[in-house]
């Protein structure tokens, strides 16, 4: 319970705009 | 140089915003715009064909399916449509993903995740807003955990940025919390923004092939 919610947030695959830049088929 | 591509560009993305310009505003140079151009193309007319960024249009670029609802997408679709019709025009998604430049100042990195997790646009962030937050993160991650531990990871949370104790996280706090946790602002910086013209080098290609 030490964790600190926003790191967790920026550290999450769905609250991430990498999903942009990788090639779709 | 830039006469050529430049040109070619304005042909292009007729009623946009002159690369130079939008350059010259943001943390990106003529020829990333341009490559930004590649990507923008290809998310506007993916589903709807009119040269704008629909919704699930984005949702489509982001998740591979244009129906997946996500609190983030909608949020950062919310904050890029910066004249609020509705749809992401090239000059509002090149003004904004500068943020996301790894370059750009952590002064506007700050202030978008501000705007961001600012989920009812309240001027605060809400012990409220962010237990829904933390609850998307969970439901998109499949992951369980009990509600007292959301609950313990929400109040440690708050103890740390709520520093005035009135309950909700004010731009002041906000800032003060992310020198303190600078991890916070991870998600505010994509490395491939570095690299665009690599990422999506034809229309460099081949407008310095016409050069």
């Amino acid at each position: 319970t030490n964790l600190n919610a926003f790191e967790i947030i920026s550290f999450s695959s769905g609250f991430d705009l990498s999903g942009l830049f990788i090639e779709k088929e | 140089m830039g006469c050529a591509s430049s040109r070619q560009f304005g042909a292009r993305a007729a009623g946009h915003v002159e690369p130079e310009v939008l350059a010259s505003d943001t943390s990106f140079t003529v020829n990333e715009v341009e490559a930004l151009y590649e990507l923008y193309k290809r998310m506007s007319f993916s589903i709807i064909k009119d040269g704008l960024i629909h919704k699930e249009e984005f949702q489509l670029a982001l998740f591979r399916n244009s129906k997946k609802a996500n609190l983030f997408a909608d949020r950062v679709f919310d904050l890029f449509d910066l004249k609020r019709t509705g749809v992401i025009d090239f000059e509002e998604f090149v003004r904004s993903l500068s943020v996301f430049h790894p370059k750009a100042p952590t002064s506007e990195k700050t202030a978008f995740a501000f705007k961001l997790y600012d989920l009812r646009g309240t001027g605060y962030i809400e012990k409220e807003e962010l237990r829904e937050l933390v609850l998307a993160l969970l439901d998109e991650s499949d992951l369980c955990l009990s509600d007292s531990t959301v609950e313990a990871i929400v109040d440690n949370t708050f103890s740390q940025a709520d520093s005035n104790g009135d309950g909700k996280i004010d731009p002041e706090e906000w800032e003060e919390f992310v020198k303190k946790n600078p991890a916070a602002l991870r998600n505010m910086s994509l490395p491939y923004l570095q690299d665009i013209t690599m990422a999506f080098p034809s229309f460099i290609t081949r407008s310095e092939a016409k050069d």
